[in-house]
């Protein structure tokens, strides 16, 4: 499945 | 987290410091858009939806409250606060921002990463981040000449996303599968607004004098 896109910036 | 983006943070929390030092020690926004604040507490309350549901870092959960915080604080002040909300001109700052937030929703529904709530929800914040300083310099442009601490906080809030470009170079080049093709092009369309302000300002700066901005 599609991995969540982990927004890891501001 | 690399240099790229750390630099990116911390000038653009050194963009707000300067802003929040201008209206304390002035009890004055003249030559602040309050529609550029308004749009940026927007962007940050649109992008940060999970501040609480997922946490990555001790860093990254302080610094999104602070942008949080400082920027309804100054949204606030701007409108309520009796010596602020005085020297606020708002026949000048007349941009229409609505038909930003328009446009940036009805893009961010089109174009995201996926069309769930938060995926739009950021997108929209990415967009709206792009275009929020248009009310600012279109009123620095009719306002003529503008005061240092407005100067500096626009330049530190236009050098941060330069850097974040920098930080996206650097992430794909470094880390496989890393793109954010909607962040970076957003990023550069937002870098190059400030590109004819940035000039005037390193002008302004070479000569040693104050900054003024062609009407």
């Amino acid at each position: 499945g599609t991995e969540a896109t982990m927004h890891d910036e501001l | 987290m690399n240099i790229f983006r750390f630099a990116g943070d911390m000038t653009h929390l050194i963009s707000v410091l300067v802003l929040l030092l201008k209206i304390y020690a002035t009890k004055s926004c003249s030559g602040i858009s309050l529609k550029t604040q308004e749009l940026y507490a927007l962007v940050f309350l649109s992008r940060y939806l999970d501040l609480f549901t997922n946490y990555i870092s001790l860093y990254n959960t302080l610094m999104k409250l602070v942008f949080i915080g400082s920027s309804l604080a100054i949204v606030w002040c701007m409108r309520m606060h009796h010596a602020v909300k005085r020297s606020y001109d708002k026949e000048v700052d007349t941009f229409r921002h609505y038909y930003l937030v328009l446009a940036c929703f009805v893009l961010a529904t089109l174009v995201n990463e996926q069309f769930t709530l938060r995926e739009v929800c950021w997108a929209f914040s990415i967009y709206l981040e792009a275009v929020a300083i248009l009310p600012q310099l279109v009123l620095l442009q009719r306002s003529g000449n503008v005061d240092n601490l407005t100067g500096q906080y626009v330049f530190f809030l236009g050098a941060y996303r330069a850097f974040y470009i920098l930080n996206w170079i650097y992430r794909y080049f470094t880390e496989q599968y890393f793109t954010r093709w909607i962040a970076c092009i957003a990023g550069i369309v937002q870098t190059a607004l400030y590109a004819d302000f940035f000039y005037y300002y390193f002008i302004s700066w070479k000569n040693n004098a104050k900054l003024q901005l062609p009407a």
